[in-house]
């Protein structure tokens, strides 16, 4: 559930993983 | 408005810890304002009021992730089940978030973005399209009935809270985490509205009806989305479709 479409992260992901903190500008 | 109460012996312990996990709408302006200040990597050939409201749902969004992040019982669950609450529910936040701006901005003709800025319902009319139109005045329908209501901040807080874990257990891993935060938050609602309103002997009963409402509107509001995305009329790398998108799959 923590992939997107195309394998990568998902912009959710970033904003709730730990580890891809700080957060992604969208 | 009731004035909001911020604490005492008679409010439950959730609800008091919710208070003060509720960001300032100021903060959250003034963040918002800025992030829409810098330049827009959406489509060239977009409209740029659209384009505009695309960005304030994203980075409105982003603010309730943050708040949910924050929330007790939610922080402590395993990202994969974070990210499933948050897919259920993320058009339903939004919609709730905009409903309790309504509800203190407290005018009928016109709204409250975000960002501060007031939109007149005729301008909205003339200018949003009907399916924008049709979602505005159905959410303004229940700005009014909660108005009625008297929701105060308390229950605001508390029904964002059942909101975000209004998914069944069955689909998460942490089955009795969420279990105990849905009958704590139901419990907390009941005793707070019996208790501070307890001339209105079902206010409970009447919140969670509302809910109903606020499930239907995210439901059109999705709707709306997915038209638009259909349409090629959303900026690329829009969250909201990457919602709309993980939850249809």
């Amino acid at each position: 559930p923590c992939q997107g479409t195309a394998g990568q992260p998902t912009i959710l992901y970033a904003l709730l993983s730990p580890s891809l903190r700080p957060r992604p500008s969208v | 408005y009731p004035e909001p109460f911020s604490g005492g012996p008679s409010v439950p312990e959730l609800i008091l810890q919710l208070l003060q996990l509720e960001p300032e709408e100021d903060q959250v302006r003034a963040r918002i304002v800025g992030c829409l200040q810098e330049p827009a990597k959406g489509r060239p050939d977009q409209p740029a009021a659209f384009g505009l409201l695309c960005r304030m749902a994203d980075q409105t969004f982003i603010s309730i992730v943050d708040w949910a992040r924050r929330c007790m019982v939610f922080k402590e669950l395993e990202v994969a089940d974070q990210m499933t609450l948050l897919q259920n529910c993320w058009s339903e936040l939004l919609v709730f978030d905009h409903i309790y701006r309504q509800i203190q901005y407290g005018k009928e003709s016109s709204i409250l973005l975000v960002t501060g800025q007031e939109v007149e319902l005729s301008t909205v009319a003339a200018q949003a399209g009907s399916l924008l139109h049709s979602l505005v005045l159905r959410a303004q329908e229940l700005v009014l009935q909660l108005h009625a209501l008297q929701l105060d901040r308390q229950e605001f807080v508390c029904l964002k809270f059942l909101i975000l874990f209004s998914l069944d257990v069955k689909f998460l891993n942490n089955h009795s985490l969420v279990k105990d935060a849905q009958e704590k938050a139901n419990t907390a609602l009941l005793d707070y509205t019996l208790c501070h309103y307890p001339h209105c002997g079902d206010k409970f009963q009447q919140l969670l009806l509302c809910l109903v409402e606020v499930r239907a509107l995210s439901v059109q509001a999705r709707e709306y989305l997915y038209h638009k995305h259909l349409g090629n009329e959303m900026p690329r790398n829009n969250l909201l479709i990457e919602m709309l998108q993980a939850r249809q799959t």
